[in-house]
């Protein structure tokens, strides 16, 4: 029997290699899983079961560059992560379990994770028994790689805490995974600080802001001041930003001056402009402007689609790009300025030549947070010289690029999720 | 084959009868000692195979485990001359090896690594707990490891604001931490950082933040 496996296994897996930590980790991106149809607890309903495991396999891939799928049709041998439930001697496993108390699951190289079914699982935020959610991302975490982490926090830590509200990867346990399989990476559609006023309870004006980071339908908020994303993200764009295209957008520009406050998106050779009252894009707009509109039409003399864009609150210009072109459209003239389109790289030069996008950007994302103009394109951005820069170094050329910098290393765990994971 | 007579499976739950054993005393934590990975069991590196067949290494050794977790556990030397000093070597090597296993132990869950079998050590042994062995323990514990500021000082790198205050945001069904409150009726801001019309005045509220949930 044991020889039959190994030349099954050996022959239709793609074997694991070793990174450098002397881990073990997988070689492929997508990992298919499966809860075994005799393994299924006696305690949950298999919905259940599956939805559990199904959220655990995501918030792994929230913090990486993997993807899970359930595959329930695929033969066992095709599938990478094998869960099951059982009590005592079980599933064909060497490691017999102990009954009620102390060993609650375990889990093997080769990608079975057994939990034991004389264990009291609960569903998540029960209050009581052992979470089977905490406890499917800690075996996941070992078939992944890791080994137990004792750090208060850690997801890896062996014995189990009760957790009194919901619980997350936290920042050591992301660098722990991405050690092993590097961060997030990926372009872009657009990035933006999404501005809104209210009012406090005393009646005065305050705005908030928040970053987010769009990828064709789907979109992430960042939380600047943790480093990372919302837990629970990416989102489905059609979920947050009713009315826009819900397979992504090519730029989002908010127009902000004494006299204006709209935001546009835009996406082909149309825009549409989003109603921050009552979150959904306009069909009409308060001046009658039905959407949505023509590029052409709303913005004379810039061409579609459009690569991305961005307002430049010092000039009261959007700047459009387009391939290796930019578009300064003069907001109050409603014209483009003169001389323009100009070459990406007169209005923006390197500050060291070589180093320059050199047109197609992903996103012109200006940041609040950051006080400064990034342009993104690919896995790299370049930071826009501002103001405090040219009054540190006045050598430095108006509008020039910083060299660059990789996304990954600025803005965190910004990762995607497998499709069918994506609405849970 | 377990049967299913009430719909909610109360029948099936008077069924599970057997309970972990309950680590009372210095043996029962022995074998927890091994079966975790703190006690090395005897020759443990001889026996290990090279080929790379994780699963069948395993499985034999899984079975030799068991063998090896019930019989000696005591560490020995690949030349040490096993005939001659073996008894007297073996009983001081052996509570030497419980000893540094349990302050082992005391020292990854946060007691104090006495080596003495105390009650905190046992309430710490009968946790439910992770089936896979310890032996590949991270070095990263908790004393030589300030992860629970190391978020703070990753900001570091950033200009961030002091602090934040979190709003429902029913549009987005979700609290959030949000960031930098711009209060744009209060002229004497504090953080005043821009003055080229790019940006508008920036003051930053006291307020601390909320926990999140998903």
């Amino acid at each position: 029997r044991k020889r039959h496996l190994a030349t099954i296994v050996s022959k239709s897996r793609r074997k694991r290699d070793l990174s450098e930590t002397g881990y073990m980790a997988f070689s492929k991106r997508v990992l298919k899983w499966r809860l075994i149809g005799e393994g299924y607890s006696s305690q949950l309903s298999i919905e259940d079961q599956r939805y559990i495991f199904r959220m655990a396999f995501r918030m792994w891939s929230e913090v990486s560059p993997l993807d899970f799928v359930e595959d329930t049709r695929s033969p066992l041998e095709e599938i990478d992560i094998r869960l099951g439930f059982g009590t005592g001697r079980h599933l064909g496993c060497n490691q017999r379990f102990d009954g009620t108390g102390q060993e609650f699951a375990h889990a093997w190289f080769l990608g079975d994770i057994h939990f034991d079914d004389d264990e009291h699982f609960t569903a998540p935020n029960a209050g009581s028994g052992i979470s089977l959610l905490k406890v499917a991302v800690h075996e996941i975490g070992h078939v992944l790689g890791l080994p137990h982490i004792y750090r208060s926090g850690s997801i890896m830590q062996p014995s189990y805490l009760p957790q009194d509200s919901g619980f997350e990867m936290d920042w050591m346990d992301r660098k722990a995974i991405q050690h092993l399989y590097g961060g997030c990476k990926g372009r872009f559609n657009t990035a933006f600080d999404w501005i809104r006023k209210e009012k406090t309870p005393y009646g005065e004006v305050v705005i908030r802001f928040n970053t987010y980071f769009m990828r064709d339908g789907w979109y992430w908020l960042y939380e600047n001041r943790n480093n990372r994303t919302r837990y629970g993200d990416p989102v489905a764009l059609q979920v947050g930003w009713r009315g826009i295209p819900m397979d992504g957008v090519d730029a989002y520009v908010h127009v902000w001056s004494r006299k204006r406050d709209a935001i546009y998106f835009f996406k082909g050779a149309h825009f549409w402009r989003y109603d921050n009252e009552n979150d959904q894009a306009y069909r009409q707009d308060p001046e009658g402007h039905r959407y949505p509109k023509l590029i052409s039409e709303g913005f004379p003399g810039v061409v579609s689609p459009i690569d991305t864009a961005f307002y430049d609150r010092r000039d009261s210009r959007i700047y459009f790009f387009r391939n290796t072109l930019v578009y300064a459209f003069n907001v109050e003239a409603n014209s483009l300025a003169r001389g323009f389109p100009k070459n990406i790289r007169d209005v923006f030069p390197p500050v060291v030549s070589r180093d320059h996008p050199d047109g197609n950007i992903d996103a012109a994302y200006f940041s609040y947070t950051h006080n400064a103009i990034f342009l993104l394109k690919g896995t790299r951005f370049w930071q826009v010289v501002g103001s405090r820069d040219r009054w540190r170094r006045p050598f430095l050329p108006r509008n020039g690029l910083l060299p660059h910098k990789e996304v990954d290393q600025h803005w965190f765990d910004i990762c995607n999720v497998h499709p069918t994971a994506l609405k849970l | 084959e377990k049967l299913f007579h009430n719909r909610d499976h109360s029948d099936v739950q008077m069924l599970n009868s057997h309970q972990a054993k309950v680590i009372t005393d210095k043996h029962t934590a022995e074998l927890f000692l091994s079966r975790y990975g703190f006690i090395k069991p005897v020759n443990w590196e001889e026996i290990q195979f090279e080929d790379s067949d994780a699963s069948f290494n395993d499985d034999f050794l899984g079975d030799l485990k068991d063998t090896i977790q019930e019989g000696s556990s005591v560490h020995r030397s690949r030349d040490a001359n096993l005939d001659d000093d073996r008894d007297d070597r073996n009983s001081l090597t052996e509570s030497q090896a419980f000893i540094s296993a349990l302050k082992e132990f005391q020292r990854v869950s946060g007691l104090p690594a006495t080596g003495v079998f105390d009650e905190a050590t046992k309430e710490a042994m009968n946790k439910p707990r992770c089936g896979v062995p310890d032996n590949e323990i991270d070095l990263d514990t908790p004393e030589n490891s300030t992860a629970s500021d190391t978020e703070n000082s990753t900001n570091d790198t950033f200009s961030q604001p002091d602090s934040i205050t979190a709003s429902n945001d029913t549009s987005r069904n979700s609290t959030d931490l949000y960031d930098p409150i711009f209060n744009i009726t209060s002229p004497s801001s504090s953080h005043d950082i821009n003055t080229d019309g790019q940006m508008v005045n920036i003051s930053v509220n006291t307020h601390q933040s909320e926990a999140v949930r998903r």
